[in-house]
């Protein structure tokens, strides 16, 4: 018997950046 | 593994990577549009979807890698991060960019348009920051 191989799911807010004030130069 | 080819690289950028918006539904990464980050925040009620304009690309010390200068947000907050030269943003009704293209492809299989001066981000803040 072959396992289905579960796909990984990622999270929508993964993929934008968090830009904070505070790492501001 | 040094030996991925994505090393670096955040797995979800691998085209075909199933991302689940907030609203529960499956989108692939090279699927996705404006209004699914838009509409994603609202329903979230925690984070905020701020537009970042993209003010300066710059080489940095490390290989392969750029600082971008961001004005972020109504405040216009002057924030610089450092990322790999092929590391995709998404810019507001255009879609993937980053600032080697030709490598995002190659690595990520992503398809970008380049990233440059002038373009608007999407990020995210905490609505409890303020």
């Amino acid at each position: 018997n072959v396992e289905p191989r579960s796909v990984p799911v990622f999270a929508w807010h993964s993929l934008v950046p968090f830009l904070e004030t505070s790492q501001t130069k | 593994s040094p030996s991925s080819p994505t090393a670096g690289l955040p797995p979800f950028f691998m085209k075909g990577s199933i991302i689940q918006l907030a609203d529960g539904e499956l989108k692939r990464v090279e699927d996705l549009r404006t209004e699914d980050f838009v509409q994603s925040a609202e329903v979230s009620g925690e984070l905020k979807i701020d537009s970042s304009t993209v003010e300066r690309i710059e080489g940095s010390g490390t290989p392969n890698a750029v600082i971008i200068q961001f004005s972020v947000g109504e405040n216009k907050a002057q924030v610089c991060v450092e990322v790999l030269v092929e590391y995709p943003f998404f810019v507001f009704g255009q879609g993937w960019s980053s600032c080697c293209p030709d490598r995002t492809t190659q690595l990520l299989a992503l398809s970008c348009a380049k990233l440059s001066v002038g373009d608007v981000c999407i990020s995210l803040t905490l609505k409890s920051l303020k």
